[in-house]
């Protein structure tokens, strides 16, 4: 497997979770491995940007992913805690 | 605030700590989560108990991974710690995860800043958006603990569920932040009101009354109210007087034996030191008022019917003090609460009453309300 291909699923198995434990992203693998760059997982990671005071890219940029990694509390930004 | 806003229904509290972590001894983490309780108690009209058996409203306690709540802590970083919203049962309680590694510095995870968060949650916060706010999510290892407090975000919020803490009669209930509200309801136009302190700060004029000051700028008429902690957290409330050097651009706090200083909104350090360092004999505990003047350079100290001069090019005090207020400042009563000079003017502040003295005639030349600045 060619090694930015792997680093680059690992970032997207970490936004993956942030976004279902944080930003309510419902939890279907298919649909986020799928379609990633989809408007409602784009929408999502705006969403967690603009929350976190990131510059509002879309993406997983190296930013975004460098705040995921920081410690954090557990509670989500958004929505109910269940 | 969670969906629904839900908050406590009653203003006292209990808490217990279930367990500790092994990371700190015990009386550390007893002191960590005190101080995080005041942080809120501070802002709001909340009081807290400790109970040490039995069902608290906020149960503290540390966990690894599952524990009995459904959401499992996920080992060392990344998530530090969960709380609830307040409610009955697990409402309200706090975990923090006990694979971090808990300290009272910096060096590891900072259990005051954790626990000053997640209480946060305990009492109704959800996160806030707001970098500085404590209520925002990302935990931020760089925060100084010496000069920790809430942002207005936080306080905000906090206030938006249970309004700002209880006062006495002639502070009343007031914002923390400026308002626009009828300056005939606000209690700066109370008759009756006396400040503890008044200084200038770069242009401005600061009125302290107890947790809090009135802030005039010559560029907007209306007076800006704020709690002194949310601009220097270390600053004691109730001071005893203020006053400004401009030429070091510094202001000095005094209380009691003690001086503390801040330029702009940095606490200087070295401070609090005593007030003997200025030469007060030792017999003097507490200074009623201090102002200084930039053109000669020198301070004044008002001391109950005395005041002594300090030079502030020698660093030394004057001799031939102290000499008796009604001496060089003739219709002044001893016992000033504060002093402010502006347009070659004194503003002696006793009481409800002000005093204006000019220095050249000797003499009062106008009395008034102490709130006369304050456009009531």
């Amino acid at each position: 497997y060619p090694l930015h291909g792997s680093e680059e699923d690992a970032g997207m198995e970490v936004l993956q979770k942030y976004l279902e434990n944080y930003y309510g992203l419902e939890k279907d693998v298919k649909q986020f491995t799928k379609k990633k760059d989809s408007s409602p997982v784009v929408k999502k990671i705006q969403e967690m940007q603009k929350f976190l005071g990131l510059k509002m890219t879309g993406k997983l940029d190296s930013n975004t992913m460098e705040l995921m990694h920081k410690p954090r509390c557990g509670v989500p930004d958004v929505g109910g805690f269940s | 605030t969670f969906p629904g806003s839900p908050k406590w229904r009653k203003n006292h509290i209990s808490y217990r700590i279930v367990n500790y972590t092994l990371d700190l001894p015990r009386e550390s983490v007893d002191s960590a989560i005190e101080r995080a309780l005041k942080v809120w108690e501070e802002v709001t009209p909340l009081t807290f108990s400790r109970i040490s058996e039995g069902e608290a409203d906020i149960m503290i306690s540390f966990a690894v991974e599952e524990h009995g709540d459904f959401i499992p802590f996920d080992g060392p970083g990344m998530v530090l710690a969960h709380a609830y919203a307040p409610g009955p049962g697990i409402n309200g309680d706090a975990h923090f995860d006990d694979d971090e590694r808990w300290t009272d510095d910096v060096t590891g995870t900072n259990l005051f800043l954790v626990a000053a968060h997640e209480l946060g949650h305990s009492l109704g916060l959800f996160h806030s958006a707001n970098a500085e706010a404590l209520m925002y999510p990302v935990y931020k290892s760089s925060t100084d603990l010496a000069r920790f407090h809430l942002s207005q975000d936080d306080v905000d919020g906090i206030q938006s569920l249970y309004g700002p803490p209880t006062e006495s009669p002639d502070v009343l209930v007031v914002p923390t932040k400026s308002n626009s509200l009828d300056p005939e309801t606000l209690p700066m136009c109370s008759s009756a009101l006396s400040f503890d302190a008044v200084s200038t700060l770069r242009g401005e004029v600061l009125f302290f009354k107890d947790r809090h000051f009135w802030r005039k700028s010559l560029r907007t008429p209306e007076p800006g109210f704020y709690l002194i902690s949310s601009f220097w957290p270390s600053l004691p409330s109730n001071m005893d007087a203020a006053y400004e050097v401009t030429n070091r651009d510094t202001v000095f706090i005094l209380k009691g034996n003690q001086i503390w200083a801040i330029r702009g909104h940095e606490e200087l350090a070295g401070y609090p030191k005593s007030i003997h360092t200025l030469g007060l004999p030792e017999t003097v505990q507490k200074i009623d008022a201090a102002i200084s003047l930039k053109d000669q350079k020198k301070t004044y100290f008002f001391v109950e019917d005395k005041f002594w001069r300090y030079d502030e090019t020698r660093q030394l005090m004057d001799k031939g003090f102290p000499r008796l207020i009604t001496d060089d400042f003739p219709g002044i009563e001893p016992q000033v609460d504060a002093v402010l000079h502006a347009f070659g003017f004194f503003y002696f502040f006793c009481g409800s009453s002000q005093f204006e003295f000019d220095p050249n005639a000797r003499t009062v030349t106008h009395t008034l309300k102490s709130n006369s600045w304050l456009l009531c």
